[in-house]
């Protein structure tokens, strides 16, 4: 593993925790919106069934176990626990024009026509696109927490540092898989505009508050 | 090389 990688995976663990930490912290999920973290919460059990069928490393199958376990307690926290802070008026994305499409995609583009691969291909894909409800709530509402911002931070920029990774496994071992490339290009775009705002105003100790 | 049935990646 490169160190690019290892910060992105640690990166990614630090937004699930943030998140779920704001949200048991404040008793409250005012602001997150409760159908990304459906969405993630899908992207992590289809990818991750490979722990059933394989074992690669100690760290590979904790972490899996981790990210799975972590988004299932969040999707719990907004939707049972602290249901009376959701903001569902606020929440309005309609995800099934991200998940159909993602669905036949997965099943016209992947590496293999089977069940295992094309699951992990839908989830690769969805992931690329799971925040959109989250970023469509935040421009709805014109403003987000800035706790919410730190989640979305490392969030993307665990996407990013993945984009290093790659480039440095094509360079060093001659791997790449283009399915995951593209995917994940498609995602880091997505925050771009985001990490624009985070840098101009949350860095600089401002609410991230978008214009009327 | 892809297309392994455990993917290491996360």
């Amino acid at each position: 593993m490169n160190i690019f990688r290892g910060i992105a995976d640690f990166s990614h663990l630090a937004a699930i925790i943030i998140l779920l930490h704001k949200i048991w912290k404040s008793r409250s999920c005012a602001g997150i919106s409760g159908k990304s973290q459906i969405l993630f919460a899908i992207v992590f059990t289809t990818r991750y069934l490979d722990l059933l069928t394989s074992f690669i490393s100690l760290y590979n199958t904790s972490m899996k176990v981790i990210y799975i376990s972590c988004s299932y307690a969040t999707v719990y926290l907004i939707y049972m626990k602290f249901r009376a802070t959701y903001d569902g008026n606020h929440d309005s994305f309609r995800v099934e024009f991200l998940v159909v499409p993602v669905g036949g995609l997965a099943v016209l583009i992947n590496h293999d026509f089977a069940l295992l691969e094309i699951l992990w291909t839908f989830s690769i894909y969805l992931e690329s696109v799971a925040i959109l409800p989250q970023l469509f709530m935040i421009s709805k509402t014109g403003e987000a927490e800035t706790i919410t911002t730190h989640y979305l931070f490392c969030l993307g920029l665990y996407r990013a540092l993945y984009l290093f990774n790659w480039i440095w496994r094509f360079y060093f071992e001659g791997f790449f898989d283009m399915i995951a490339i593209v995917a994940g290009l498609v995602q880091t775009v997505l925050y771009c505009d985001f990490f624009y705002l985070y840098v101009t105003k949350v860095l600089k100790g401002k609410k991230l508050s978008l214009p009327a | 090389e892809f297309n392994i049935y455990g993917h290491d990646e996360l």
